[in-house]
């Protein structure tokens, strides 16, 4: 059965690792955070504590929505308010074990997926890019 | 064969119509172009002109971008440049009868990808959801 393949790919195999995923800490100022994202060229990004356990995600969207004001946008706002506050907590996590068909799920309504382990130890992500590459390949042989 | 279903969607069952694409006009200035990003939620939309022709497609990140001064942000600069001046014009376009196989090679490398017909006129966009939803759906059944 040809989609037997697909569905026994684990996130383990398509993700991202930590060590080559941008992220922010969780204390650092909104000016910061925007700095990092715009640099790295990423829309949102995890945010981690200090011994790299996964808090949340952070976007521009998000900062950027700090900043509007009544009138126009409010730019020095962005050095007063810090990460924690603006981040988003409540977030899918994936397993590396998970499988191929539940990181499909949740990359429907989010393009990318913060990968834990039981003690909240951030592992890396799952993007859609990853999902669709697979398919691809699936689609191909 | 399984796969015969898949690959006989075309972009035009799976597109967003026009009419529900938010879109900025190429003659806006950045700040008005931010406000539209800001307030419809999007990263990133389709630049066309008073015809409805496409002409690119402009996101948050290249608008944030212009404002990177030496030191820090400099937003003020937003009022000054217009849309055309920032925004990506080499962008992948789909035809509205193109089959699900293009269309999944191209957004493996961008989320979203317009479509227009043959005088450049926009028919709406292809996103990576809806790829994904239809993925979804047909190892479900
Ligand atoms: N430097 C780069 N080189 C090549 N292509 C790039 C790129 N930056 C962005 N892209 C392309 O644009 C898509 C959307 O990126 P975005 O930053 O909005 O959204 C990204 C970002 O929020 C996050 N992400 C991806 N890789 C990351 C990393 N190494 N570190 C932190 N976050 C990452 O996951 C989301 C989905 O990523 P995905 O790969 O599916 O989809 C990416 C990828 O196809
Ligand atoms: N108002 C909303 N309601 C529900 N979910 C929302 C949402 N706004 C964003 N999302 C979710 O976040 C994903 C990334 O949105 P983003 O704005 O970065 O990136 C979007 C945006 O740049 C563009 N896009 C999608 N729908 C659009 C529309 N109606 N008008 C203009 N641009 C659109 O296509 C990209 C990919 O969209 P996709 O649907 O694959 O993926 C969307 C969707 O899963």
């Amino acid at each position: 059965v040809p989609n037997d393949e697909l569905l026994h790919t684990t996130v383990n195999e398509l993700m991202i690792p930590a060590d080559k995923v941008a992220h922010v800490q969780v204390g650092n100022p909104l000016e910061h955070a925007l700095l990092v994202l715009v640099k790295t060229g990423y829309s949102a990004v995890p945010v981690l504590d200090a011994a790299f356990k996964l808090k949340g995600t952070i976007s521009k969207a998000a900062i950027i929505e700090q900043t509007l004001g009544i009138e126009q946008f409010e730019f020095n706002k962005l050095s007063e308010m810090c990460v924690n506050t603006v981040m988003k907590t409540e977030i899918p996590i994936l397993h590396r074990d998970d499988s191929f068909e539940k990181a499909l799920k949740y990359v429907i309504d989010n393009p990318f997926v913060c990968v834990a382990d039981e003690e909240g130890s951030f592992d890396g992500i799952l993007t859609r890019r990853a999902i669709l590459k697979q398919l691809n390949r699936y689609l191909h042989t």
